[in-house]
């Protein structure tokens, strides 16, 4: 199963409703410093359940949130969806009643100075149900799938008691 | 479940050692547990010596033998598994020319052989010439982010505008 | 001496925000002094808004974002004394071709103000063609390192190399 | 008063003997990765007095050493030099002793299994020499005049109450 299109809107500096498709192969985002490439990368943590500050940069879940610029008004609602398109067998029995046309659309919403909560394919879930979905796929945002920025050569320079959770996953 | 560890382990060494050969066209490296001789309270070390140096201390490489270490060990773990998606966000930055130049081939490769989907976030254009798809961030109105699809050919003039 | 803190936070206030609205073509950015009304107690904190931008938590600034502000305060600490060396390790490495640039720029105008020798490692072949010297490092004999002197135009061959 | 010579012999992976003119301006420093750029760096923070491991990224004067190639034996012992031109009028009182032509020549020798020793003009000094001699020229190894690789955002990233030292150097 893989993720076939992102959705982003009021989400960091993503003031405008953008879709994005993610092709088979090597995607590459590109655009100068500040343009908003990494806030992309966080948009997919988050949407996969990621709620860490250091992971996301900010201090909370308002941080998120779209809090306007120069020329715009900052928004109240931030919103990450990814559709997913899943292979029927592959799937643990309490997601198949999700499953339409193969397809599984993940989406999270967080309300300013409110908490944050989950769709799938439309439905509302809890946080653990996304947690249980994503550990299935053996990715979820803090699998060892997404290298962040400045962080390639964190292998190296960690504990080898830190470093054995690479193990652990793939095991 | 120790021997899945063990499994795992040695699948990955092997394919560590195999990939690490590859991006440093030579040398030696490979994986060890360590601090215990209970795989499941181990640690894992990297034993790690490129072309015509000694085996030492991790701490002593350069930065971007660092950084090729670690892809060696990164890729090792995304070939034996498929998920939704693999992200890399600039690990391209503190490479040289050549090595940028093999991170890319490999990185070619791993796609074919793993099926994983990659979004690869880059400043430099070698790496976006290897690229099946590309998508320019752009901020024309401050502060409001928008994303453009660009060909591989405009990218140039992208990459110009950064 | 409290006086000669505040002189010194005065004087580095200054220049940092006027070196930042330099690199960032625009913006705005101020020093503050927190956690104390003592300036020999107080913390040193950072008010950033990058042009178009708010003023928002230092944490949510992107890579190059951090790194220009970082650069824009070291700079300003670097005219305002002279020593026998300035070093400067890949500092352009997270920046875009255009941040490059605007800090190469000033990177020539503080060695001409403050007559400051500096020594600059970089990868990037713009930083390259700002340089009055070039030594090219190389590792003929693998494992020992050996320093050519590059002319200038000679540069493009020694990056081809890499 | 100004670096205007650098010679390295045995530090690090520099086996041969090295000598790097340095002039006024811009001296740039290139090469592939692992060539010795940063190692250049490590060895004037190291004539000067730096000893922390984090900051040389050994554990120990050992590390510093040439350790020996595929093609080269190692060595026992490591040298750096630097040549300051210095204007008198700029020096402390006990350091106008050692100027010569106004030029100070600062070197630190490390033999393997035994401690390093400093030299101001070929006369024998202690650390605590070389470490006044740089606060004169109020820099030396910890001064925030260098800046390693990868910690050029750090200033950013820092607390407060640690960016402040900024401020306590320049005053
Ligand atoms: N909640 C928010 N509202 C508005 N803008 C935000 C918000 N959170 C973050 N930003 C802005 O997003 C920008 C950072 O974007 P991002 O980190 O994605 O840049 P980038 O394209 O990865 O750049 P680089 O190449 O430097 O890494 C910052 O300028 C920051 O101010
Ligand atoms: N004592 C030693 N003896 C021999 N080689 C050493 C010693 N200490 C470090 N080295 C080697 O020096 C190399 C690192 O050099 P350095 O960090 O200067 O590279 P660099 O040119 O800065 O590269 P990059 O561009 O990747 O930052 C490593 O390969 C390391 O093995
Ligand atoms: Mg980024
Ligand atoms: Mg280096």
């Amino acid at each position: 199963m893989f993720i076939s299109k992102l959705r982003i809107s009021g989400f960091k500096s993503f003031c405008e409703d953008t879709t994005i498709t993610i092709s088979s192969g090597l995607n590459g985002i590109i655009g100068p410093n500040g343009s908003g490439k990494s806030n992309i990368v966080e948009a997919i943590k988050w949407v996969m359940g990621e709620n860490s500050s250091k992971s996301l940069r900010g201090s909370g879940m308002n941080d998120l949130i779209f809090s306007g610029s120069a020329s715009k008004a900052s928004k109240n609602i931030a919103l990450v969806s990814i559709t997913i398109e899943v292979t029927k067998n592959l799937l643990e029995d309490n997601y198949k009643k999700f499953l339409k046309d193969n397809i599984i659309q993940v989406e999270r919403q967080a309300v300013r100075d409110s908490g944050s909560t989950y769709r799938i394919n439309g439905k509302e879930v809890k946080a653990k149900d996304i947690q249980f979905l994503f550990a299935d796929f053996s990715s979820g945002s803090r699998s060892s799938n997404i290298i962040d920025q400045g962080s390639v050569g964190n292998l190296v320079l960690q504990k080898p008691i830190e470093r054995r959770k690479v193990l652990d996953e793939a095991a | 479940s120790r021997s899945r560890v063990l499994n795992a382990f040695n699948e990955i060494n092997n394919t560590f050692s195999f990939l690490f050969k590859k991006l440093f066209s030579g040398g030696k490296a490979y994986l060890e547990l360590v601090d215990s001789s209970d795989p499941l309270q181990a640690g894992l070390e990297l034993m790690v010596s490129p072309p015509g140096k000694k085996l030492q201390r991790l701490s002593l490489l350069s930065g971007g033998e660092k950084a090729l270490a670690s892809l060696a060990l990164i890729f090792s773990t995304f070939i034996n598994k498929t998920s939704p998606i693999c992200i890399l966000d600039e690990v391209d930055a503190p490479l040289d020319e050549g090595n940028v130049e093999k991170f890319c081939e490999l990185l070619k490769e791993v796609t074919n052989v793993s099926n994983n989907r990659f979004l690869v976030v880059t400043h430099n254009k070698i790496t976006m010439g290897f690229m099946n798809k590309l998508y320019g961030i752009t901020m024309l109105e401050p502060g409001s982010s928008k994303v453009v699809s660009v060909n591989l050919d405009e990218a140039e003039s992208v990459s110009a505008a950064e």
